[in-house]
């Protein structure tokens, strides 16, 4: 376990009493590693472990704690504080609808997701609707109107070929004629680099002004998780992340990656394939399993 | 550490960075490194280039250490692949790309739409066969996957195709009944075919950071691989992980897919993968 292979690693650092720099340094090199197999960006991983080693260096070490404990203890509560935040909810509009766009690469999970949501609020005594407004993959809309009717919520979709902002602009009108407190909106999966598909989205954004734009972005993205987050992010200013397939193996580290290179809270996690299968993403367990 | 003519620290460094951000994974990286500080020390590398060249020689090396890059044919009767890999990676419309160019080959082909479980699945796989001219068999919602390949089979070999696709709904490899839902999948096309399925192929999203190793070595364990589908090479993610996996399991990259038309299909070709890990 972690801290047992620092101390190892640290064993010919015998002194007691603070945590020297050779100590921090070669503790901090082994956390390295660990980080960077967890799929956490090379230049977050440097520019965390920098702050890490700051708060290290001349720490006292307790005296029930070895210095491998310590470190591990210290890298684990900087990398939940990283990647908590006080108001991770969703942002309630005013005046209802509450409208939620769900964007993200091609097949991270955002039609699942956007089902997940509507299918949260219904317990939580809300009135959600949904859009389906990825005209273009085929089924797509098939897909979310099955889910609408298992979980039994509203859809307004479009046809397939059609234009997502005008299907997006009726399926608005519908929730406020209709009284929906929320609307959720899918669209299609688009690469960060795809300038046309970005710009849609953006047209998509100030059509319906969203109180939330989510990236749905898949835990076992690589290295590419920062420049994805960084491409939505730019372009619409994304208010939150839900990662999905954490009931996988994958360690996660695209979440340290996505938090540390825009700022944005991870919100939700997805646990599987089923409409239950969302959690409000917890910062201890998503530490814990990128360090384990 | 070693320094030699504009060979030093900071040139290693960098270079590591290259093939993480690249998606390598820290033990191909460390391998790689090593290998180049060695070429260094020999002698045989002097300057940045010859760094670069000297490492673009040892991936491609290693990409071609695998099995066949080819794809297999049945000796007589329908040709079956099985394409399998974890949800959303691409599986359905590199099915669909796939059917396509072999369409453009003058094959028949039928689509086998073994993924009974998630919504729109079937749908998705009918309008993709409708849309490159290739049959199309399908089965009951929730239905037993294996009897959708049952079926297909005795399709294929009474309207005399000459290729089935068999689609599966993705699967996270942790998930033990999932993967013993595709053995019995794979168990029944070995059943009905001589030889089959003459592919198994598992599809990689170029995105996929590490994982994908536990991924390969999970899917193995149930089934026997025989190459890779790299989908979404258009995207900005390198799919460098490959490397670590031909080292691993000698799997060969066969397919990649650059998009997601159906014309969106190409062989793989490690000259131009290592080209895209260094631009
Ligand atoms: N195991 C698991 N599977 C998930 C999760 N979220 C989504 N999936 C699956 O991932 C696959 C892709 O999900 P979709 O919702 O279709 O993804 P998408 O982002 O809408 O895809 P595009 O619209 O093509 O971009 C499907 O097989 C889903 O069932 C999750 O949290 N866990
Ligand atoms: N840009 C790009 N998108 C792709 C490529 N291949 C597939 N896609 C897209 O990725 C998304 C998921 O593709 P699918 O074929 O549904 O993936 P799948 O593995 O069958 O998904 P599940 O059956 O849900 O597990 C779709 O939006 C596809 O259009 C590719 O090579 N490039
Ligand atoms: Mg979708
Ligand atoms: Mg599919």
């Amino acid at each position: 376990e972690l801290s047992e292979k620092l101390d190892a690693a640290l064993g010919k650092f015998r002194q007691r009493g603070v945590l020297t720099e050779p100590m921090v340094k070669e503790g901090l090199r082994e956390i390295r590693r660990i980080l960077l197999e967890a799929d956490v960006h090379f230049k977050v991983t440097r520019d965390f472990l920098n702050r890490v080693q700051e708060q290290a260096l001349g720490e006292d070490v307790l005296k029930s704690v070895s210095p491998g404990q310590q470190i591990v203890k210290i890298v684990h509560d900087e990398l939940a504080a990283l990647l908590g935040e006080e108001r991770a909810g969703i942002a309630w509009a005013s005046k209802p609808p509450t409208v939620i766009l769900v964007v993200g690469l091609q097949g991270s999970g955002k039609t699942t997701t956007a089902a997940k949501l509507a299918r949260r609020f219904v317990r939580d005594g809300r009135q959600p609707m949904l859009a389906a407004c990825d005209l273009q993959r085929p089924a797509a809309v098939d897909q979310l109107v099955t889910l609408a009717k298992r979980i039994k919520v509203p859809v307004h979709s479009g046809e397939t070929g059609g234009d997502p902002v005008a299907t997006a602009q009726e399926a608005l009108a519908q929730a406020e004629e209709q009284n929906r407190n929320v609307l959720i909106v899918d669209t299609a999966g688009r690469l960060q680099i795809d300038e046309p598909l970005m710009e849609e989205l953006r047209k998509l954004k100030s059509a319906l002004a969203p109180q939330e734009i989510l990236l749905v972005a898949d835990a076992m993205t690589g290295q590419e998780a920062v420049r994805i987050a960084q491409g939505f992010d730019d372009a619409l200013e994304i208010t939150g992340v839900a990662l999905t397939k954490m009931d996988g193996d994958a360690r996660g580290g695209a979440a340290l990656s996505i938090r540390g290179v825009t700022g944005r809270p991870i919100k939700f996690v997805g646990t599987g394939e089923g409409v239950d299968d969302l959690d409000l993403a917890d910062p201890e367990r998503l530490a814990g399993r990128i360090l384990q | 550490r070693v320094v030699v003519d504009g060979m030093d620290h900071e040139s290693l460094e960098s270079l590591e960075e290259k093939l993480l951000s690249a998606d390598f994974g820290v033990g191909a990286t460390l391998r790689l490194v090593d290998h180049v500080e060695e070429l260094t020390r020999r002698g045989k590398v002097r300057d940045q280039k010859g760094l670069r060249d000297g490492l673009a020689e040892e991936v491609e090396r290693l990409l071609g250490a695998t099995g066949s890059d080819e794809l297999a044919e049945a000796a007589e009767g329908p040709t079956v692949y099985l394409i399998v890999g974890v949800n959303g990676v691409g599986k359905t419309t590199s099915i669909a790309k796939l059917a396509w160019h072999l369409r453009q080959e003058g094959l028949t082909v039928l689509l086998a739409a073994a993924d009974t479980f998630r919504a729109g699945a079937t749908e998705q796989l009918r309008i993709w066969a409708d849309r490159v001219g290739a049959e199309f068999v399908g089965g009951q919602d929730r239905g037993d996957p294996a009897a959708v390949a049952f079926d297909a089979i005795d399709a294929a070999r009474a309207r005399g195709i000459d290729v089935v696709l068999v689609d599966t709904a993705g699967r996270l490899h942790t998930h033990r009944n999932l993967m013993e839902e595709l053995q019995k999948v794979d168990r029944v096309i070995r059943r009905k075919i001589e030889g089959g399925p003459h592919e198994t192929l598992i599809v990689l999203d170029a995105t996929v950071g590490q994982n994908a190793v536990s991924q390969v070595r999970s899917f193995r364990d149930a089934v026997e691989l025989t190459g890779i589908v790299l989908a979404k090479a258009d995207s900005t993610g390198r799919g460098g992980i490959v490397v670590a996996l031909a080292q691993e399991h000698g799997l060969p990259v066969k397919l990649v897919g650059t998009g997601e038309g159906m014309k969106d299909l190409e062989a793989f070709d490690p000259r131009a993968f290592v080209e895209g890990v260094f631009e």
